[in-house]
């Protein structure tokens, strides 16, 4: 594995997006993952609907029927895979653009952009969530964002920040062996996590977050897909 | 989020803010981030919120010395308004929840 990887310098990731006041981080960070892996897939990198799962998904995780996609209410990156999986694929952007609110569904099969065939869970076990982040492309991955709301920039690496109270879903770019710390004059291997907060928040839209801890749980629910193109 | 060196003793705290260095700091957060207000008690009540976000800005920055914690454009937000409106992954037992559907087997990653 190499010590720095990064999937923004390959071209595999969209600009930064903005979900606004909508708790749909879980579709963004699913459109993020199927760009990434039709990008290693097919060299070409499009930009797709998150609108189409906030408006049309409604799936259920098979374990806990409470835990559904709903909107701006909230989901989960595994259940938006097993919707796409039946409902044929994604629209592109342009064709279902996000406006933020939850609306009725407008999906049209013809113009499907992108299709999942397939997902995967990684093991929670950060070599292997490197490994997959490598072969695959950005994973989908979940995180407690307490920390995110004062977050400004650096390489935050908590002393304490709870592992199981997972409630946002980003997207794991790449990984740098040696982020600078201005207060602690010293350098620490980080996670790069691409937000969908706009990119006047963090890092130009981005968090470094420390690796080798589960730090903020973020090792807990990650996940690949598998897509191909449409015909 | 209460000072551990300085106790309040006045019994009205948010007309205290009225006037202070931090609504000074409120003013400039809302001219950074295009944010009005349309009450004056929406107002005060959102300078509240942000006095208290301004001591959990410098809480967290204790407990992560390595990042860079302060006033970002949800400032004037709870905790349960900012995870509410701005977050959203589905409240499910990490112990299934990242292993719906089949798990990937282990790839070789010695070297």
């Amino acid at each position: 594995l190499p010590k720095d990887f990064d999937w923004r310098d390959k071209g595999a990731v969209t600009e930064v997006k903005d979900q606004g006041k909508c708790g749909s981080c879980w579709a963004f960070s699913t459109t993020g993952a199927v760009e990434g892996a039709n990008f290693v897939s097919t060299g070409e990198l499009v930009s797709l609907s998150e609108q189409q799962l906030v408006d049309c998904d409604k799936a259920c995780d098979p374990k806990d029927k409470k835990a559904c996609d709903n909107g701006c209410g909230g989901g989960l990156m595994t259940n938006a895979y097993k919707y796409l999986e039946k409902a044929g694929g994604l629209e592109e952007e342009k064709s279902y653009p996000y406006t933020g609110k939850r609306g009725h569904c407008k999906f049209d099969p013809k113009k499907v952009a992108v299709k999942v065939v397939n997902f995967t869970s990684i093991p929670l076990d950060e070599d292997q969530i490197t490994a997959r982040l490598v072969q695959h492309g950005p994973l989908s991955v979940g995180i407690n964002a307490v920390f995110m709301q004062t977050y400004i920039g650096g390489v935050s690496c908590p002393l304490i920040c709870s592992k199981k109270r997972l409630n946002h879903g980003v997207l794991l770019v790449g990984y740098g062996s040696k982020g600078f710390s201005i207060l602690r004059l010293s350098n620490k291997p980080y996670w790069i996590i691409k937000n969908s907060w706009g990119k006047k928040w963090g890092d130009n839209g981005y968090y470094k977050l420390c690796r080798g801890h589960d730090m903020c749980g973020i090792n807990s629910m990650a996940s690949a897909v598998v897509t191909q193109v449409s015909s | 989020l209460e000072d551990l060196t300085i106790r309040q003793v006045t019994e009205d705290r948010l007309p205290n803010l009225l006037g202070s260095h931090t609504e000074r700091k409120f003013r400039i957060f809302m001219s950074d981030y295009g944010k009005s207000y349309s009450t004056r008690e929406e107002y005060v009540h959102r300078l509240g919120i942000f006095a208290k976000n301004v001591l959990k800005a410098a809480e967290h920055q204790m407990m992560d010395p390595s990042a860079v914690h302060g006033v970002t454009q949800f400032s004037d937000l709870t905790e349960e308004e900012f995870t509410k409106m701005y977050t959203g992954l589905a409240d499910v037992d990490t112990g299934h929840g990242g292993v719906v559907g089949a798990e990937a087997p282990k790839l070789e990653i010695k070297g």
